[in-house]
């Protein structure tokens, strides 16, 4: 564990933590992607079935067992509890595509060809990708609430700082694992364009809403 | 280098 893994789940942590309290209390899940969030639950479900047969730390079980259960209580909250407010019609970004190229890219790249790793890395390449309908949603209505973007902002930041992590491991421990770099880079990357934004109009107390 | 032979990162 280092300074930047260890600020990086404070930071997804965080985001995970503002999503359900804005869903909470504004008692709706507007704006929110659920097929985002579907696929979020997809990743943490297949990469921590190794809670039952590899154990790390507590500390790792305990983030592992709270990121699964948020998870899936986010998805209870924006498809039963308030699904009246989800807005699906603006929710169209096909994510089955999303599904069928990170299968195919775990079957064809990965460390070994095995049930567990092959699940862990299509979950690494679809985290990569899961925030697309997300942003797709964002850039169809051309804005999002500020308590949207704070939970973006934590959520992107967190793959990069883990991207620092990667760097430190490799320099003091020699540990690379260039498939969760190379796609925590395209992951990061993918939030570029929205750091941008929120830098330039949310940190100034703007509202996030894209030039037209 | 090393290439991780178990996952413990989250």
């Amino acid at each position: 564990m280092n300074v930047f893994r260890l600020i990086g789940d404070m930071s997804h942590l965080a985001a995970i933590i503002i999503l359900l309290i804005k869903i909470w209390r504004s008692r709706s899940c507007s704006g929110i992607s659920g097929k985002s969030q579907l696929l979020f639950t997809a990743v943490f479900t297949c990469r921590y079935l190794d809670l039952f047969t590899n154990f790390v730390s507590i500390y790792n079980t305990t983030m592992k067992i709270f990121f699964l259960a948020s998870s899936y209580a986010t998805i209870y909250l924006i498809f039963m509890k308030f699904k009246a407010t989800y807005n699906r019609n603006h929710d169209t970004f096909r994510f089955e595509l999303l599904i069928v190229v990170s299968v195919i890219l775990a079957l064809l790249i990965n460390h070994e060809f095995s049930a567990t790793e092959i699940l862990w890395t299509f979950s690494i390449y679809l985290e990569a990708v899961a925030i697309l309908p997300q942003l797709f949603m964002i850039t169809k209505t051309g804005e999002a609430e500020s308590i949207t973007s704070h939970y973006l902002f934590a959520l992107g930041s967190y793959r990069g700082l883990y991207i620092l992590n990667w760097i430190y491991r490799y320099y003091v421990e020699g540990h690379l694992d260039w498939i969760a770099v190379l796609s925590g880079i395209v992951q990061t990357g993918l939030y570029c364009d929205f750091f941008y934004l929120y830098i330039t109009r949310v940190m100034k107390g703007k509202n996030l809403t894209l030039p037209a | 280098i090393v290439v991780a032979d178990q996952h413990d990162e989250l």
